[in-house]
């Protein structure tokens, strides 16, 4: 463990708490311009079930372990929430990306591009794609709509600056340690290239006081 | 030697 993995983790954490947090303070997911993609939620949700069918068989350390079953329970009870509890104002008019597309073209890609043709490891390798292309329904929400809240925009800029700080991170590990997983890297550098235009206007104009609005 | 995917990260 080095210092920006554990701010890149710790980032992520952030991101799931905001997200609670505008979620449980608006009572809905929908307030005006503040949409958060359920497509985006369902699919970050089976990022994890498929990622860590290992929870109980590759034990690293005890953060490892309750950091997995966190990831895992937010994302359900996350899902729950835009499914049940707050559905009538999940409008799903507004979350029109085609989800099923990079379902598919992760799946096709994990069977055929991975370490090793087992059962596991393809999963594994699926839910590293997934994530790479999962924010998608979300950033094609916020383009259509346009302008997005405040609290939505911190919810996105945590989550980039975890993805980024994962690349310094594989950068420091394989000079470090010699650590190499090109799956991983090259998911996570498109995963990560996803976030610039975003970033680019988080920092123009939200970090200014002006609101998010796309040009 | 590189190290093969430990599966340490989250």
């Amino acid at each position: 463990m080095n210092l920006f993995r554990l701010v890149a983790d710790l980032m992520h954490l952030v991101s799931i708490f905001i997200l609670l947090l505008k979620m449980q303070k608006t009572r809905s997911v929908a307030g005006r311009c503040s949409r958060i993609s359920f497509k985006t939620q369902a699919l970050y949700a089976t990022v994890f079930l498929t990622r860590y069918t290992d929870l109980f068989a590759n034990f690293q350390s005890l953060y490892n372990t309750t950091m997995k079953v966190f990831f895992i329970a937010s994302s359900l009870y996350i899902v729950f929430l835009m499914k049940f509890k707050f559905k009538a104002t999940n409008d799903p008019r507004l979350d029109t990306f085609k989800a099923q597309y990079v379902v598919g073209g992760a799946a096709a890609l994990a069977l055929i591009v991975n370490y090793a043709f087992t059962v596991q490891e393809v999963l594994w390798t699926f839910s590293i794609y997934l994530e790479a292309v999962a924010i998608l329904p979300q950033l094609f929400m916020l383009t259509k709509t346009g302008e997005a809240e405040v609290i939505t925009t911190h919810y996105l800029f945590a989550l980039g600056t975890y993805r980024g700080l994962y690349l310094v991170n594989w950068i420091y590990r394989y000079w470090t340690e010699y650590y190499v997983d090109w799956i991983v890297w090259i998911a996570g550098a498109v995963q990560t290239g996803l976030y610039c235009d975003f970033f680019y206007i988080y920092f123009t104009k939200v970090l200014k006081g002006a609101k998010f609005e796309l040009p | 030697e590189p190290v093969k995917h430990k599966k340490d990260e989250l």
